[in-house]
């Protein structure tokens, strides 16, 4: 469960001021599908970084089951984001000079969870990239190394997946794939956030929130395709 | 004028090989207006690549103005790439510790051209960047480093255009904005060449073609939305 209130995040740049988010209130359920639309620089991705526990609020309260991050320290912010939550970012944030198995088995190297080649190469399958197992990320289309780190998002089996533009490299089909498992995962009962900017994707979910300059502009119930 | 003919491009990785583009024929004529489609790792970003002539293919001819590409040495390429084409790289390539308006005077600078700083300027209010001139990458949003990155590719004012992926990461009005100026640079002469996934995007441009496993699928003339 996810309780945002009045959550605000300010870049401060020489003598101008970013207001971000300007005070973002809602509530997220467990088992929850839900996409987030909105114009380019409205907010989206520090929202999402913002629930992933890679940043922290300017002001306001996040209830993460419970518990209030923003008085978490760094160590404890790592935990929750290895433990609970899986983040597809908007860059990819791929390390360079690891292949693509390797990328997708380093968060189980952490955790020192046993199997974790198995596991990592069936999270590969998944997405479709069986092919390319040790293809770095130069030698990997850009679409490839999108799905790797989508893959690499699944394999702790997280609680939460937060996917930043997912498909925004993918073709139809290679789209339909990734929503497809998303839709299973989110059917096992994984919480599924993502930001999209095509309508088409959205509608496989079953609510849609639309961030415009800072703030949640409507939050409706949607039927899935 | 561009003839390409039989081009292929194969990468070796260890004992596999890939096949990246397996013999590609086609012409694009002076103020084409082109829409490269196709699946996820089919070869789109090489074939781009080849066009900006960024990469050398492995075989095949490559006639640009009636001038043999792949007979040219790195500095001539450079200058050719310099002088012609304007290049929107998938994963924009911006450079981490210069700013937006930096970004876009650089090519300006290497051929110093005169009133730079007002050209740079122009070229980022082209795209609605100009309440972020001075913000590096990692103080702008996906959208706002793609389009940094189409505004450094036009400001040199090229005769061709080559975008790859150019609305990726923006929501409809921002891509509805960046095909206008598209359209409207093609008007005047500008050939503009783009890869897309999403057919919307395609429907704007008079030609499209599918490229699928390294192969034209197909090349048809399109009617303008
Ligand atoms: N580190 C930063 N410093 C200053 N401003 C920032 C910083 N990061 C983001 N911004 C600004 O905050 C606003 C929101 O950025 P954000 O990345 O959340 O947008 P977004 O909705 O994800 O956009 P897109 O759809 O283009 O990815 C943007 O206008 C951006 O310029
Ligand atoms: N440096 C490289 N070494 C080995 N294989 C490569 C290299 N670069 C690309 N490839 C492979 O060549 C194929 C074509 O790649 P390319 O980037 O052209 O695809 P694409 O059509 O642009 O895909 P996307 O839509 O995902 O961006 C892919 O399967 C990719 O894995
Ligand atoms: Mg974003
Ligand atoms: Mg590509």
């Amino acid at each position: 469960m996810i309780t945002l209130r009045d959550i605000t995040k300010r870049y401060h740049m020489g003598e101008f001021e970013v207001h971000a988010l300007r005070g973002v209130s809602l509530d997220i359920h467990d088992g929850d599908f839900v996409a987030i639309m909105g114009p380019s620089g409205s907010g989206k991705s520090t929202l999402m970084n913002v629930l992933g526990c890679l940043d922290v609020p300017t002001s306001g309260s996040y209830l993460l089951d419970g518990i209030e991050v923003a008085g978490m320290s760094e160590d404890e912010l790592a935990t929750v984001r290895n433990r609970k939550i899986g983040f597809v970012f908007q860059s990819f944030n791929l390390l360079p000079r690891m292949s693509a198995i390797e990328q997708v088995e380093l968060p189980l190297s952490y955790a020192r969870t046993p199997n974790r080649r198995q596991l990592s190469m069936a999270a590969l399958e998944s997405v479709g990239l069986g092919q390319r197992m040790f293809h770095k990320p130069a030698e990997l289309s850009g679409g490839q190394q999108q799905r790797v780190a989508i893959a690499r998002a699944l394999v702790t089996q997280p609680s939460m997946i937060l996917a930043d533009e997912p498909t925004g490299n993918l073709d139809t089909q290679a789209s339909e794939e990734i929503m497809g498992l998303f839709t299973r995962l989110n059917e096992q009962g994984i919480t599924v956030i993502f930001v999209t900017h095509e309508p088409e994707i959205a509608a496989h979910t079953r609510r849609i929130l639309t961030i415009r300059d800072g703030l949640v502009q409507s939050d409706r119930a949607n039927t899935p395709v």
